[in-house]
């Protein structure tokens, strides 16, 4: 993943991964159009609870994400079996990475933006009980983390493909192929910081850090999702229903 | 429902033919 001599410190292969991103406006274009119908299929007086509406929001974008991963480079080169693998080992991690992406963005400690482009009050998100407020809290504050890094788009990109792209992910078929992706990205990041940011010291490595705290909390915001699921509070038949049992069969 | 292969959603996304 080495730069060309006319644009050093540029790695074409992370202009490759920002390349598969999504297009933002087309994402929430769709998912705003989805909840619309779906409201509308519903009564004006059946307004459908917060927590149901936000696994409706999530259901969506997770659909997104599987149509991102479809279109990325490499990915597309794997077998299916290998693909679901993989997806089912760091869904909640991409949906967390995206929601987190969307707050550095938003940059507002007050409240959340969501896909849609309705921000939410933090208060009323407290009024939800601890184990949600405390999730969304511990997620500012990796939200924080990247502001203050200032993570740009393509260092984004890159975790993407870091957390997509994991060796340790048991029985995959093609395991070398996605190590090699784990390494070429794991290069051009490392190469990208060290030439866009001289000045950060070890900026590669406090990205890196990172990744270890999305997935713990990505596996406790799984954990709280099992529980409302059992509750009968998250609506079923959909992707991120399967998802869960996925990981848990 | 029983029936249904557990990740048959994703399974079908990942091989769904976009050209259609």
């Amino acid at each position: 993943p080495h730069s060309s001599p006319m644009n050093p410190g540029m790695p074409p292969l992370v202009l490759e991964l920002v390349s598969c991103d999504p297009d933002e406006e087309q994402v929430r274009g769709k998912i705003c159009a989805y909840l619309h119908q779906e409201q509308s299929g519903r009564g004006k007086l059946d307004k459908p609870r917060p927590f149901s509406l936000l696994c409706v929001m999530a259901d969506q974008t997770l659909f997104s994400i599987v149509e991102w991963a479809r279109s990325c480079v490499f990915f597309k080169e794997l077998k299916v079996g290998d693909q679901m693998r993989l997806l089912h080992n760091c869904w909640s991690e991409l949906l967390l990475l995206d929601h987190i992406c969307r707050q550095v963005h938003h940059g507002r400690d007050s409240s959340l933006l969501l896909i849609t482009g309705q921000e939410v009050d933090l208060s009323t998100v407290s009024d939800a009980g601890p184990p949600l407020s405390s999730m969304v809290q511990r997620g500012q504050e990796l939200a924080r983390r990247l502001q203050l890094l200032q993570v740009d788009r393509r260092e984004m990109a890159c975790l993407k493909f870091l957390i997509l792209f994991n060796p340790n992910v048991k029985l995959l078929e093609n395991q070398q192929f996605v190590e090699s992706v784990q390494e070429q990205v794991n290069g051009a990041l490392l190469e990208y910081t060290l030439y866009s940011y001289p000045q950060c010291l070890d900026r590669f490595g406090q990205l890196i850090l990172r990744l270890p705290e999305v997935r713990s909390l990505s596996a406790q915001a799984e954990d709280y999702l099992c529980y409302k699921h059992l509750c009968g509070e998250v609506p079923c038949n959909n992707l991120l229903i399967e998802m869960l049992h996925a990981k848990r069969s | 429902k029983e029936g249904k292969k557990p990740q048959a959603l994703l399974h079908y996304l990942l091989n769904k033919d976009d050209s259609k």
